[in-house]
């Protein structure tokens, strides 16, 4: 554990605490993509399958089943407590576009032919472009509440912050992942235009809106 | 040394 993982987990965290306070305080789910909630989910499940085989720590543990639980949670905050708050109309971004893809990617690029490596490897992937259904969803409409760009910064943050944690294990340990690194390259780059306005609009006290 | 056997992170 270094100083870059443990801050990109505490963003992750934070990201989630963020979305729920977000949807239980506003009492709606407004502005929040349902499949981008739900390939969290599928995310989740098949990367830490290893929780029944491998144990690496508590902490790791704890998190992994927050990490779970969570995302279900939330799934149920926008199907059942807040459903008529979730308009499914302008969540319209086709994910059996990333699911395809990412399978195919899945098969091609892990690290042995098990159940758990390939499933692990299409979970890697399926982070990647998770966001996607939000942010173009965010496209569509234009603009943001300013509590989901701070769930969004504290999304992103987290996989750019593995990054400087990649490489700090590439010199520290001679550990390198290059699935994760690369999906999570990838990951952080579908960002950039959104740091970009978040910096500039929502950090200077301006509304989250995109140009015309 | 890869990743390989290796995941320990989340």
């Amino acid at each position: 554990m270094n100083i870059f993982r443990f801050l990109g987990d505490l963003s992750h965290l934070a990201s989630i605490f963020i979305l729920i306070h977000k949807i239980q305080t506003t009492r709606s789910c407004r502005g929040i993509s349902f499949k981008t909630q739900a390939v969290y989910v599928a995310v989740f499940v098949t990367r830490y399958l290893d929780l029944f085989t491998t144990f690496v720590s508590v902490y790791n543990t704890s998190m992994k089943i927050f990490f779970i639980a969570s995302s279900c949670y939330i799934l149920y905050l926008m199907k059942v407590r807040f459903r008529p708050t979730n308009d499914p109309s302008i969540d319209t971004f086709r994910v059996e576009y990333l699911v395809g893809p990412c399978a195919v990617l899945a098969l091609i690029f892990n690290y042995g032919y098990s159940v758990t490596e390939v499933l692990w490897s299409l979970s890697i992937f399926l982070e990647s472009v998770a966001i996607l259904p939000q942010l173009f969803m965010l496209q569509r409409t234009g603009e943001a509440e300013t509590i989901t760009t701070h769930y969004l910064a504290a999304l992103g943050a987290y996989r750019a912050l593995y990054i400087p944690n990649w490489i700090y294990r590439y010199f520290s340990e001679g550990y390198v992942d290059p699935i994760s690194v690369t999906a999570g390259l990838v990951q952080t780059g579908l960002y950039l235009d959104f740091f970009y306005v978040y910096f500039t609009k929502v950090l200077q006290g301006q509304k989250f809106e995109l140009p015309a | 040394e890869t990743a390989e056997g290796k995941k320990d992170e989340l």
